[in-house]
């Protein structure tokens, strides 16, 4: 595993741990979008079918098992918890969500590395991973006062992203036959629609300013 | 068997 890789996955794991800390220790997911986390729980659970199935390393399954349970426990949150709940903000997070599932589906369906159903589920997978910040995005536009932990959430996710890129031009270059379309333009696609983001990121970091996203 | 090394990622 190479060092943008691993830098990846800690990125990765960094933001979930700090939208967990918020929603765990603030009690609340203000400004966060249940439609992304939803999309996301649907991604993970897509992709780690083969967690029994096919072992890589103790990391690859202790990672899978961490993204599985973060996933579905934030939609816990937002949806059942007592406190939680009544911080969600509804009315801005209305982008529909369920429409990008489908196409995803038949994307995987078509574009795959192989037909059976675990690389189907694996490729549409990928897919919607790509678009699954959209609600997210869309969510922060409308939000007056976008908190910190929710604009470094969304900084780390999209961090964890630009890394990935970086290792799979590492890897292209150190390991024979590492050609992976699907996944490649998928997160090429994906990591661009953080461009926006990252702008206006950066530019309130610089000014030491709020955060604010031009609608 | 192409994709059978990318399935090392998350």
């Amino acid at each position: 595993m190479n060092l943008f890789r691993l830098a990846g996955d800690m990125t990765h794991l960094v933001s979930v741990v700090v939208l967990l800390l918020k929603i765990h220790t603030i009690k609340s997911c203000a400004g966060v979008s249940l439609k992304t986390q939803e999309l996301y729980a649907l991604v993970f659970a897509a992709r780690y079918l083969d967690l029994f199935v096919h072992f890589v390393s103790l990391y690859n399954t202790v990672m899978k098992l961490v993204f599985l349970a973060s996933s579905f426990t934030i939609v816990w949150y937002m949806r059942r918890h007592k406190i939680v709940r009544r911080t969600y903000d509804k009315e801005h997070d209305t982008f529909r969500h369920h429409f990008i599932v489908l196409p995803c589906l038949v994307l995987g369906l078509l574009l795959n590395e192989k037909f059976t159903f675990r690389e189907v589920m694996w490729a549409f997978s990928i897919y919607l991973e790509a678009v699954a910040i959209l609600p997210q995005l869309v969510l922060l536009q409308r939000t007056r006062n976008i908190d910190n932990l929710t604009a470094q959430y969304v900084f780390f996710l999209g961090a964890y992203r630009v890394l990935y890129i970086f290792n799979w031009i590492y890897r292209y270059f150190t390991e024979p036959h590492f050609v992976h379309w699907i996944s490649w333009i998928a997160g090429i696609v994906q990591t661009l629609l953080y461009g926006d983001f990252f702008y206006y990121y950066i530019l309130s970091w610089k000014n030491n300013v709020k955060l604010e996203l031009p609608a | 068997n192409s994709g059978s090394n990318l399935k090392d990622e998350l």
